[in-house]
């Protein structure tokens, strides 16, 4: 772990009041190591390895602490507030009249369909009443997914089949909804690369047509470097109000979290850590500080 | 302009970066930039372009360090029909590069049979049925639920009565830390194993997310342990992510990189070529 590592480093070095530039420098070129490792983007290292160095230099070592748990203690804070931040914003946010409209984009495979599924699940929980929307009209089967999974959440899905322009199935299950009772809307969409222009006009025609109130990015944990890019480029299309981490239940470190809060500076709602329909979690700074320091 | 540009501290930060940001691993981006400074001293390099060559050369050798050739083939089956396992964590693309891979076969005017072994997730075998009318190629499934490896005994049984020339089997999305699922994977490939008299499949094809970052490491380790992987499908290349990772998986696991996925229709998938590859690291 990234502690035992710094532990070793600096098994010789003795406490001695404020921690030295030496100290700090070598300390945190472990840190910058261990976060690109962790799949944290690289020029969000290099900024917050600055961040945590002004903080570090010439600060005082707290009793009872070694230099390097010094630096640790320090980066760990550093990283959990990057991370955490206003609590309330990691909260689903409703409308103040119903439908809530819930968007779920995304890139290819990274769970929109299954997160659609748990977040049904999850309101039904809170007691409202969720229809889902099955606005992938591209992949084979995609409709049938959002149905077995409609099935596994006790949610109805609407769909139109997939010969109709996703726009117009979103637009016509929100008016459906209001009139039905059902007071949340979570709209599935087709997996797409933030590059591909007439996809992402189709998003951007879908948020004009049904204004969502909230529009979520689906990213997968174990995303490496792009995630800057992918998150760069739906936030810049469609102004996203938060992500989900999905897939948090392997063993990746999850740095993709930190290069998001970072660049995008949007909360994460919720992280997926499983296939089922109950494997939703709401997201930890703290822990998350943890995970991807190792 | 890279042919007048000398060659200075910045050219190998911005070189360091465009690896890291590629999503090769830190420490194989260590060496390699180490290797490369020493090169340039070496072959008295004098420009920003020499240096970029060097590099690209390096890689390049990397990639196919130990292998016969540039291009690594899939292996095929002296007696059909030649059976392909393919394996990888949730939603990378494995179902699609089956599609891929099926419909390039067909073309060429191969018989193909798909086991329809993800007998797990909604509406998997749906959507890889769509796919075999789609393509017209047979798809042998199970009911939901049944036992995957009893799929492709079946599948296999099928394509050897049928004359095929191809047994694409398909598996469901598992984490490589999820114990069982891993279980689950050794018994598909011990009924393989059976059913071709003590040989795997011709080939065990893991499919990475050219989007995964470190993680594809761990993903390649463990699932080589459990049904040791003969090649690895990189999918969904035409993003913005590079992939640089298969480098390092190439690197220290020596499993070759046998085809790469462009796109999600079924003409979207080459053969792997390292020059390309790593020359799209750069751009
Ligand atoms: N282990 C694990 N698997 C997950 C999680 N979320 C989704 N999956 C799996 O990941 C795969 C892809 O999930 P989907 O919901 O189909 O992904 P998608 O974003 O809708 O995919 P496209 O519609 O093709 O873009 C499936 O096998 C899911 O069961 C998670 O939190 N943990
Ligand atoms: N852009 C792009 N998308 C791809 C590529 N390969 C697959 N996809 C898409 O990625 C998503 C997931 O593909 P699947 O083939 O269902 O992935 P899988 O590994 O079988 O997923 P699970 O069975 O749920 O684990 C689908 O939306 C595919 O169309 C590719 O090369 N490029
Ligand atoms: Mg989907
Ligand atoms: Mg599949």
């Amino acid at each position: 772990s990234l502690s035992e590592k710094l532990q070793s480093a600096f098994a010789r070095l003795g406490g001695r009041g404020v921690l030295s530039e030496e100290v700090v420098d070598k300390a945190l070129h472990e840190v910058q190591l261990a976060l690109l490792e962790a799949d944290v983007n690289y020029r969000v290292v290099k900024g917050f390895i600055a961040r945590v160095r002004e903080r570090a230099t010439g600060s005082d070592i707290l009793k009872g602490l070694e230099p390097a748990q010094q630096v640790i203690k320090i980066v760990d804070e550093e990283l959990t507030a990057l991370l955490g931040g206003d609590d309330e914003a990691t909260k689903l946010v409703f409308a103040p009249k119903p439908p809530t409209i819930i968007m779920l984009v995304g890139l290819q495979g990274s769970g929109k369909t299954t997160h659609a599924g748990k977040l049904a699940a999850f309101v039904r929980k809170q007691g409202r009443n969720p229809i889902l929307v099955a606005c992938d009209v591209y992949r084979p089967a995609a409709i049938k997914q959002l149905e077995i999974v409609g099935e596994q959440v006790k949610t109805p899905v609407f769909t139109k089949g997939d010969q109709i322009d996703p726009v117009d199935i979103a637009q016509e299950a929100v008016a459906e909804a209001s009139t039905s009772g059902r007071d949340v809307v979570i709209i599935d969409t087709a997996g797409r690369l933030q590059i591909d222009d007439a996809l992402m006009d189709e998003l951007k025609r879908m948020k004009a047509a049904v204004k969502p109130t909230q529009i979520l990015l689906v990213l997968d944990a174990m995303t490496g470097q792009e995630a800057v890019n992918v998150a760069k480029g739906f936030t810049d299309s469609l102004d996203v109000d938060g992500f989900i981490l999905t897939k948090f239940d392997s063993d990746t470190r999850g740095g993709a979290a930190l290069s998001l809060k970072t660049i995008a500076n949007k909360p994460i709602k919720f992280i997926g850590v499983g296939e089922k329909m109950d494997a939703l979690e709401a997201f930890h700074p703290d822990r998350m500080a943890s995970r991807i320091l190792g | 302009t890279g042919k007048s540009r000398k060659i200075d501290e910045q050219l190998y930060e911005e070189l360091e970066e465009a690896l890291i940001g590629a999503d090769l691993n830190i420490h194989t981006t260590i060496r390699i930039m180490r290797d490369l400074r020493d090169q340039v001293r070496d072959q008295d390099a004098r420009t920003a372009d020499d240096v970029k060559d060097i590099l690209r050369n390096a890689l390049v050798e990397a990639m196919v360090a130990g292998d016969e050739g540039y291009f690594s083939p899939l292996k095929q089956s002296p007696t059909a029909p030649t059976v392909y396992l393919v394996v990888g964590v949730n939603g990378v693309g494995k179902t699609t590069s089956i599609a891929k891979m099926a419909y390039r076969f067909k073309e060429a005017g191969h018989k193909v049979v798909l086991a329809a072994a993800d007998t797990f997730r909604a509406a998997a075998i749906d959507q890889i049925q769509i796919w075999g009318d789609r393509l017209g190629v047979t798809v042998v499934c199970g009911k939901e639920g049944s036992d995957p490896a009893s799929v492709v005994f079946d599948a296999i049984r099928h394509a050897r009565a049928a004359g095929a020339d191809y047994v694409i089997c398909d598996t469901a999305g598992r984490l490589h830390t999820k114990q069982n699922l891993m279980e689950e994977l050794k018994k598909i490939n011990r009924v393989i194993l059976r059913e071709r008299g003590g040989g795997p499949a011709d080939e065990t094809l893991l499919v990475l997310d050219a989007t995964t970052g470190q993680n594809a490491i761990l993903q390649a380790q463990e699932f080589k342990k459990a049904v040791d992987i003969s090649g690895i499908i990189l999918a969904k290349l035409d993003g913005t992510a590079r992939g640089g990772i298969v480098i390092t998986i190439k690197d220290e696991l020596k499993v070759p990189i046998k085809l790469i996925g462009t796109g999600e229709k079924p003409e979207d998938m080459e053969a792997f070529e390292p020059h390309t590859f790593v020359k799209g690291i750069f751009e």
